[in-house]
């Protein structure tokens, strides 16, 4: 029967797109802001 | 081989210097600033001098860091973030000299020597990986040549001018070495394979950002290296846990392209369903359930419905393959269109079976994609046919004809094993809304309606039964061929055997009846 | 009615491989750049903790409600990350103004007594990520060449 595919961490119903946050094959919920590497200015960049 | 005396340690000592370099705090935005410093270096060197040394320098360096990661994933007691950063430290910053020798090779106008660069950096780590896989063996690890395929990929596609002028040569390098790299060729890769090729930067640009949709083709022909080498095994549905991963990894994939990209899957469905194995009936439904995100599908169950008079019905769908080249020999196609035109020779119909059959090996008896393009050609003829003669596809347009002798010809003539194959090809059009779902459609329930046995209206019941009982999501097409199947009195459903033939298939059906009415 | 396919030499090769990759599956760390401050480690936590993120939390909508605290941390701690980004945008829109000369956050603490094309001069609240709070600087010179 398959699996039931509302179950793999995919907000299915997201009004927005799916693959800007996702995670990764494996993973059963979607990127998080601090997964996400982002170009932010390089002044940004304290460390 | 033959490394020019001396070159190993050289590259060490370039390699540990640029390392070094990299991480310190002055090394400049996007360590330009070393970069200039280090290119310095390199040309006192020599090693940029001729091609070969470049190359060898490249392939020596992809050795020294994968050795490294080797070394660091030995060591115990570690946690896998001492690991990663131990093995980071040197692999991003080797990439990220990678990316600005590409990005600096040459002047700015010469994408060119950009390119060529690239590809042979992206050839030899492949190489390089190729050969280690073939070593190493069960001790092959991906750590290494995963970080640096993502980590060079996101470099190159940072928001920059000069990387802006590149892209899609710079994506057509890594689909190529992708491609190289396919699962069947490296099967201990292929999950950073598929992490590589599902990656969010990656998807975002072949699929949305390059213009006109040129990345379609490209990224199609991955999923299509990954079925075919998930086949095998989802063949024989006994899947182990690590086929089940990369299955279920596979299904997440798809979710994605199907919420975001429905119109991809739309295209390249043809293709899809030609290597995905005919009992793999969830991930098909999945691939054949997409429509185009602009269009609003009629509720199936809504009572008397009248599909034949939606807008969209007599659009044919967009499919990206060239699926008539498929039926081959030539000789074979040569006979097909001249029975489709003058139904002769008389003696196709009967050899038709033949030219199908590859073997008599049971399971692997016909020739799947020569079957699903006869079909879908055969199809498409007669869609043409009918709309010749300014009619659309109806019980009554269809038959009669030499397109459907052939249908007729193939429900008969073929055995279970042939006939399965034969229906399924024609299930895999109902779609959405489109000339092909109609035609199809109406194909399957004439063939129901016309059946001289028993046996081939149940074989029809069956392969749309098997279809609606996994889980969501179901095509449209499929939803309103066997509501009107089970609704409409003239096919007499109700009143074959094989509608009673177990409690529970007899229960199921008046369930989905239920639904319907 | 396709019944079993027997498995070829090869597809049991390769089967063979991806089961020893299987047990060293990439890791969410693999595709991110190195975080300095907070490794991508999931780590398991009782169920009953939420296991995913509020509903809209990527959104500046989301972190405009958050304390300005807890966006200075965010903005130190996971720098490089759309975390950031949203962080400093909810910042400026607290009227926070980033110094790139001293990598720090200043916010008016009143009308400044002198203001020229070039910058301008008062009394700022500033926040001090090494000490971690936010002060109090009076006859503060705040020239706009440094505002990010």
């Amino acid at each position: 029967p398959g699996i039931d595919l509302t179950t793999l961490g995919l907000n299915l119903n997201s009004p927005g797109n799916l693959y800007s946050t996702f995670q990764s094959p494996w993973a059963d919920a979607p990127c998080r802001p601090q997964d996400i590497d982002y170009h932010v200015p390089s002044e940004y960049l304290t460390s | 081989f033959d490394d020019p005396p001396g070159l190993h340690e050289k590259t060490e000592f370039l390699l540990r210097e640029w390392v070094s370099m990299y991480h310190m705090p002055d090394a400049g935005r996007d360590s330009t600033k070393a970069f200039s410093a280090f290119v310095g270096q390199m040309h006192q060197q020599g090693i940029l001098r001729t091609d070969d040394l470049i190359t060898r320098f490249f392939r020596l360096c992809t050795e020294m860091c994968v050795d490294l990661c080797y070394q660091a994933l030995a060591e115990q007691n570690q946690t896998q973030s001492q690991l990663r950063n131990q093995c980071f430290h040197t692999l991003d910053a080797f990439v990220r000299l990678i990316a600005l020798l590409v990005k600096h090779s040459g002047d700015t106008a010469n994408t060119v020597t950009k390119i060529n660069l690239l590809n042979k950096v992206l050839g030899i780590v492949a190489g390089v990986l190729l050969q280690d896989h073939e070593v190493r063996h069960r001790e092959f690890q991906q750590l290494s040549y995963h970080r640096i395929f993502i980590m060079l990929f996101i470099e190159l596609n940072a928001p920059e001018h000069i990387l802006e002028n590149i892209n899609f040569q710079v994506l057509t390098a890594f689909c190529n070495t992708f491609h190289i790299l396919r699962p069947a060729k490296a099967p201990g890769f292929a999950y950073a394979w598929l992490e590589l090729v599902s990656h969010r930067v990656f998807i975002g640009r072949m699929l949305a950002i390059i213009p006109q949709q040129r990345g379609w083709s490209m990224y199609a022909q991955l999923l299509i290296d990954l079925f075919k080498f998930l086949t095998p095994f989802l063949r024989n549905t006994e899947l182990t846990k690590a086929t089940h991963m990369l299955y279920k990894g596979c299904l997440r994939v798809l979710l994605v392209l199907l919420h975001d990209f429905p119109e991809f899957l739309c295209e390249y469905h043809y293709m899809f369903c030609n290597v995905i194995p005919p009992n793999c009936i969830q991930m098909r439904n999945l691939i054949l359930s997409a429509f185009p995100l602009n269009m609003r599908l009629p509720d199936p169950f809504t009572p008397n419905l009248k599909v034949d008079m939606l807008p969209e019905i007599a659009q044919p769908p967009r499919i990206m393959t060239d699926f008539v080249a498929m039926i081959q020999p030539a000789s074979f196609k040569k006979e097909l269109d001249s029975y489709l035109k003058t139904r002769s020779p008389v003696t196709f119909l009967s050899e038709l079976r033949s030219k199908l059959q590859v073997s008599s090996e049971p399971g692997m008896r016909y020739n799947i994609p020569v079957m699903n393009a006869l079909v879908l050609h055969v199809g498409n003829q007669a869609i043409e046919y009918i709309h010749s003669k300014g009619l659309t596809p109806s019980m009554s347009t269809i038959a009669h004809s030499s397109h459907m002798d052939i249908f007729q010809n193939l429900a008969v003539d073929l055995d279970t094993e042939g006939r399965y194959l034969f229906l399924n090809a024609i299930s895999n059009q109902l779609r959405y809304p489109n000339s092909h779902t109609h035609y199809f459609s109406c194909t399957l329930l004439y063939l129901f309606a016309e059946a001289n046995a028993e046996a081939i209206q149940e074989q029809i019941t069956r392969v749309l039964l098997e279809r609606l009982i996994v889980n969501r999501p179901h095509p449209w097409g499929l939803l309103i061929t066997f509501i009107e199947l089970i609704k409409n009195p003239q096919f007499k459903f109700w009143g074959h055997e094989f509608v009673h033939c177990a409690p529970e298939i007899e229960k199921l059906f008046e369930s989905v009846a239920r639904s319907c009415m | 009615p396709l019944g079993p396919q027997p498995l070829h030499k090869e597809h049991r090769f390769q089967l063979a491989m991806m089961e020893a990759s299987f047990l060293h599956l990439p890791h969410p760390a693999d595709s991110e750049r190195i975080r300095t401050y907070f490794p991508h480690n999931p780590c398991p936590t009782p169920a009953y903790y939420p296991q995913v993120p509020p509903p809209h939390s990527d959104t500046v909508e989301f972190f405009q409600r958050l304390g300005t605290e807890t966006l200075f941390f965010i903005f130190y701690y996971m720098e490089g990350t759309k975390a950031q980004y949203l962080a400093a945008k909810a910042l400026k829109q607290k009227s926070w103004r980033f110094h790139t000369k001293y990598m720090m956050w200043f916010q008016r603490h009143e009308e400044p007594k002198t203001i020229t094309e070039d910058y301008e001069q008062g009394t700022y609240i500033y926040f001090d990520y090494e000490k971690w709070g936010q002060r109090k600087k009076e006859g503060f010179t705040f020239e706009y060449k440094f505002l990010e």
